[in-house]
């Protein structure tokens, strides 16, 4: 038996070229937290936590954090958090301090308060990596994906078929000639950064 | 996601996790974080921390099935670990860190890479991405 500890900045599709600028901050950062654990881990921009949470559609933070005791089995959650600088903290007064389990929202925001937890501005947890991942997972939306050709459809498409039309899945400016048979385009890989967690 | 779990040496075990959650995610949203045994779990045997794509991580009950699996089948805590990572879970969406109550340390991803470190008594120290 010993102690041991073992700590997570995220999963995702990791791209293997992860520039020395971006990935160095990280490693260092996992270095740094593994001497005094996961809330450390919620101050630091790198990480999908704290200060660094990705944006919801309206461009605000919600975070949330769970926190668990194996002897005992109990246990403390926290949702909706906009203004708690450290969510795993909430968490685990949650599961000291009430008779619940789970707290989410106002009402979670209203037992910070209460608790004395340290709070600060919304715009604290917001940084431009992630105001700039929004606006690409945003834009990967945006891009319709016209069904019968199984093809990305951009503003300026040329050709598309009846099927396309009539499903409304059509390029905004496209003409359509029904005397002309659509020549078979090759459906072309289009990758969209999507901004989505990709670092996890 | 971060999170992370340790156990002392009279093997009492505790994990934590902390999410922003996903881009672009509805107002409202919750993921897999907060729910007890699906991003989080913790019991007399191991405790769990789980990141990756919240649905998945929810329908797949990531964190409570290695545990179970240790409590029911017997499974050792890399193999409990690795069945639900590799079996359970879709590709390219889960990863964890685990601890079990005997001090065995266990790190597992079906995506390209997850931030991840770890350190034991022993003096063994290992930090990672890919």
């Amino acid at each position: 038996m010993g102690w041991a500890i073992a700590l997570h900045g995220g999963a995702g599709d990791i791209p293997l070229n992860l520039p020395p600028e971006r990935r160095e901050p990280r490693e260092a950062a996992l270095r740094h937290c593994l001497d005094i654990g996961v809330r450390e881990l919620e101050n630091h921009p790198h990480f999908n936590a704290g200060k660094g949470s990705v944006l919801t559609s309206d461009g605000t933070v919600e975070m949330e954090a769970c926190i668990m005791d194996g002897r005992t089995k109990k246990c403390g959650a926290v949702s909706g958090l906009t203004t708690v600088v450290n969510a795993i903290s909430l968490a685990r007064l949650v599961m000291e301090k009430t008779l619940h389990i789970y707290l989410a929202f106002d009402g979670a925001e209203a037992f910070a308060r209460e608790q004395g937890v340290e709070t600060t501005d919304k715009s604290h947890f917001v940084t431009s990596e992630n105001i700039e991942r929004l606006k690409q997972a945003k834009e990967a939306n945006r891009v319709q994906v016209c069904i019968s050709h199984n093809h990305v459809i951009k503003d300026n498409h040329k050709r598309t078929d009846l099927a396309c039309y009539i499903f409304g899945k059509l390029c905004i400016n496209s003409k359509i000639d029904y005397t002309q048979p659509i020549p078979k385009e090759p459906t072309k890989e289009t990758t969209v950064a999507d901004g989505d967690s990709q670092i996890g | 996601t971060v999170g992370c779990v340790a156990v002392d040496n009279q093997g009492n075990l505790a994990t934590a996790t902390s999410t922003g959650g996903l881009v672009n995610k509805m107002v409202g949203r919750i993921g897999d974080t907060p729910i007890i045994g699906a991003g989080t779990y913790a019991n007399s045997l191991c405790a769990v921390s789980a990141t990756g794509r919240g649905e998945s991580i929810m329908r797949a009950t990531v964190a409570r099935d290695v545990a179970a699996l240790m409590e029911y089948k017997g499974f050792s805590l890399e193999e409990a670990a690795a069945y639900v990572v590799g079996e359970c879970a879709p590709k390219g969406t889960a990863g964890l860190v685990a601890v079990s109550a005997k001090g065995e340390v266990t790190m597992q991803f079906n995506t390209t890479g997850m931030f991840r470190a770890c350190a034991t008594e022993d003096g063994y120290s290992e930090i990672a991405i890919w």
